[in-house]
């Protein structure tokens, strides 16, 4: 039996929108000690993990192990149906074909109770190695979304480069070209406008801009992105949540 | 402008 009640439904709404559009069949594996689920894009270039842990809850039970195949696209509308500031209690039993949501107001005495049907996704599951990188860097994730954005309308690659003394984000495009220069600083009163910088050699990497376009999308979790580094690895974007996390690896480009 | 690389030489499945 799973049970694990949000305090307040919009936290999930916001995990998945941080990442329903660039993958639609997930399988969520709920454990003793929370939820994972790892999914790559149909193009197999993106690779999305997410865990919540126990303390992102209000409550949590799972007696057994059991995974969840769901459809993002139907999840959705059923947590749409479901106001910000209601506790949401999402309820599986161990071999379940169906899970329940109750979304429940205490102060109005609402309760909503929805049924969303299961989906036996077969999907392979990556094992991420622990990988090594040259650069970690973190920034508001307002900052990067921004400039993703911005470059992504010139061009249809964007460039990260970094040197030990700045951070660039470039690109090129039929109609012109465009770049960003950030130099990383300590905010102390609002640490989490800082920008952050770790470099052991400097990278420069290639990225297709249509799947940072995915990446932004998963602001909505966090005031910060970790964004870490290698020209021997996938890039690996990191939004933190209170308990947990929500990972984007992505594949860079390459020069023939 | 380059080549896009595949998740599938990095990462194996399990």
């Amino acid at each position: 039996m799973l049970e694990a009640k949000f305090e307040e439904a919009s936290l999930f709404k916001r995990i998945i929108d941080g990442f329903k559009d660039c993958v639609q069949l997930v399988n969520f594996q709920c454990k003793e000690d929370g939820i994972i689920a790892q999914a790559v894009d149909d193009s197999r270039v993106l690779l999305v993990s997410l865990e919540i842990g126990v303390e992102a809850f209000q409550e949590y039970r799972c007696d057994r192990p059991v995974t969840l195949g769901l459809d993002l696209n139907s999840l959705s509308k059923i947590l749409r149906c479901g106001n910000n500031t209601d506790t949401l209690t999402l309820i599986a039993e161990d071999t379940p074909d169906h899970i329940g949501l109750v979304f429940e107001d205490n102060k109005k005495g609402r309760v909503a109770e929805y049924i969303l049907k299961l989906m036996d996704i077969d999907a392979d599951f990556l094992k991420i190695e622990e990988l090594e990188y040259e650069t970690t860097i973190s920034l508001p994730s307002s900052e990067f979304s921004k400039n993703v954005r911005d470059l992504s309308q010139l061009g249809d690659s964007l460039s990260i480069a970094v040197t030990k003394d700045n951070i660039k984000f470039s690109t090129e495009g039929d109609i012109g070209s465009g770049s960003v220069l950030l130099q990383p600083f300590i905010n102390m009163e609002k640490p989490q406008e800082s920008i952050k910088l770790e470099m052991e050699s400097p990278v420069d990497l290639t990225f297709g801009a249509k799947y940072l376009l995915d990446i932004v999308k998963g602001s909505v979790l966090s005031e910060t992105i970790g964004i870490r580094l290698s020209s021997e690895a996938p890039a690996l974007f990191q939004f933190d949540l209170a308990s947990g996390f929500l990972q984007f690896f992505l594949a860079p480009k390459f020069n023939e | 402008s380059g080549t896009q690389g595949r998740l599938d030489s990095f990462f194996k499945a399990v």
